[in-house]
């Protein structure tokens, strides 16, 4: 805070202070919540607006008039054939089902990371920083190659993969229709708050699937009573009922929306609690244990429960978290909502581990080195291969059909103007 | 938590500048400059690492050549804080001489720093 009281940073701190409080594209001229501008909320958090003139164009929304003059709705698709006069929208994407995906989630949602680069000296270059306002000005988050809603070729090491874009490949229609609601340190309590920031009207847009992906922090905070401030099952209930319910009245009918169990953080010390962080590894002297004991004496840790060396605590979050997660489930089982169906799904930890593994990749490689935290870009891709296999076999109709023209659409629109 | 986030992201950048120098084999001022000069001029970063450098650096620099680690060199130039009751906190294993033997050392050379001097006032 001090550091945005000098002359040169007063300015670009008020608009960021912006941004982070309202979650909201910071360059929107028309308002419709969708933007032209990369980061600050932009076009790597939500679909690339494609008229920042019109707030009536928008990624998402039905087509106007079957987008005949122009591209109503951003996904590239608009015009007449000439051979027939049939405008390509009518022709392409009616009947298909077309559906945006929306994620509601956590910085593991979002993405976060920090390059181990930026604090390994033998590595370090004017190259290796470029990224850092890109990185800063993206809370750094990096959502354009997260699990859910990435969409750019990984330049963060791994590769990337994500249900957007499989949605995409099956139906090109839903060309840059995604949203990542996704805030760090994003849990039941707080992502209330943080869904005003969706973009979807109930009459005027596509379904959409929503993916509640909060993993953690309800059970993980930098707090030395740690215990006292995890949800319990009856918060849990009451917080996530009330976000249905505010979904319920704001997605357009025939939505999904897919609950994420939390994650068995146990997983994190027994992979790295011996290894070197990045800032150890020239004079091998800072382990992780290491790490998370200095994260937690300064009470910045982002989860205490998790990054201890205290075996008993790191069980009691693992069952909490647990609780949490069937809650979750109970939810999907018994609920029913207007706009949408719901489903659950436990995180998929193991089968990640099992797959990687299959690679002939190693468990620790699965975790962000530098904060020793969070899913690494691979966890991240694996998890949007598993998520999108169990849709597609337990759910289908979640996913609607996979669209015949999509080798026309390719044909005459090629990269659809991009993302 | 901004006293925590202070302290980490000293520890943070003496580490690297202590590396940088190790790795380079220059002295701990060049190794600030080399790392000020890798950060990006957009958005004013660079201008702000050459501000913090201006700030603490001579302090910083200092410390390092009498091979204080970066544990010790934050908490003297109070970036870390210890509060009253609680542990100091360390990343790395304590220096031979004991943290606090180590940290009495290291408060004896920057004792007459104006600019540790200015900052406490502010």
């Amino acid at each position: 805070s001090s550091v945005c009281k000098l002359p040169p940073l007063v300015k670009l701190c008020e608009k960021i202070k912006y941004v982070i409080k309202n979650q909201l594209p910071f360059e929107d001229f028309d308002g419709d919540k969708f933007s032209v501008f990369p980061t600050l909320r932009g076009y790597h958090w939500r679909g690339r607006d494609c008229n920042e003139g019109n707030a009536t164009v928008y990624p998402g929304r039905r087509p106007h008039n079957w987008d005949v003059e122009s591209d109503t709705n951003c996904n590239g698709i608009w015009g007449v054939d000439p051979k027939d006069g049939i405008p390509y929208e009518h022709k392409f994407c009616k009947g298909t089902e077309s559906k945006g995906i929306i994620l509601l989630g956590d910085s593991a949602g979002a993405h976060f990371h920090i390059p181990p680069e930026w604090m390994t000296a033998a590595q370090m270059s004017l190259r290796v920083f470029s990224d850092l306002p890109l990185a800063f000005t993206n809370e750094f988050d990096w959502p354009q190659f997260s699990g859910i809603t990435g969409f750019l070729n990984s330049t963060i090491g791994g590769w990337t993969d994500s249900f957007y874009l499989y949605l995409r490949r099956r139906n090109l229609c839903n060309h840059r229709d995604f949203q990542n609601i996704s805030k760090n340190g994003g849990s039941s309590q707080n992502l209330l708050d943080l869904m005003k920031s969706l973009a979807r009207d109930h009459v005027l847009d596509n379904p959409a699937i929503v993916i509640y992906y909060a993993i953690g922090n309800d059970v993980c905070n930098g707090r030395p009573d740690t215990v006292a401030h995890m949800t319990t099952p009856k918060q849990m209930h009451s917080n996530v009922m009330e976000m249905l319910q505010y979904l319920d009245s704001h997605l357009p009918k025939g939505s999904h929306v897919i609950l994420t169990g939390l994650v068995d953080g146990r997983f994190l010390w027994d992979q790295l609690h011996n290894r070197y962080h990045p800032l150890g590894q020239l004079n091998k002297d800072v382990t992780y244990k290491q790490l998370y004991s200095f994260l937690s004496c300064l009470r910045v840790s982002p989860c205490i429960g998790w990054m201890s060396s205290n075996e008993t605590l790191r069980n009691f979050t693992s069952e909490r978290a647990l609780q949490l997660s069937n809650v979750l489930k109970e939810i999907a089982r018994s609920e029913k909502f207007a706009s949408f169906d719901i489903f659950y799904m436990d995180f998929p930890l193991k089968k990640i581990a099992e797959e990687w593994h299959n690679l002939g990749g190693e468990a620790w490689q699965l975790i962000e080195p530098v904060d020793g935290f969070h899913p690494s870009q691979i966890a991240t891709a694996l998890g949007a291969r598993i998520l999108w296999q169990k849709a597609l076999h337990e759910w289908p109709q979640v996913l609607g059909k996979e669209n015949p023209f999509n080798s026309q659409i390719e044909a005459v629109f090629r990269d659809q103007g991009g993302h | 938590s901004h006293q925590g986030l202070a302290c980490i992201g000293c520890v943070l950048v003496t580490s690297v500048i202590e590396q940088l120098a190790q790795l380079h084999n220059s002295t701990a001022k060049a190794a600030l400059e080399r790392l000020c000069n890798y950060i990006p001029e957009k958005l004013h970063f660079q201008d702000i690492c050459y501000l913090v450098a201006e700030i603490y650096g001579p302090e910083l620099v200092k410390l390092l050549e009498y091979k204080m680690n970066a544990d010790v060199v934050c908490h003297s130039i109070k970036l870390c804080k210890q509060d009253a009751g609680q542990p100091l906190c360390h990343l790395y294993p304590p220096p031979k001489l004991g943290l606090n033997a180590a940290l009495r050392k290291a408060r004896r050379i920057v004792r007459n720093s104006e600019v540790l001097k200015s900052i406490t006032v502010f």
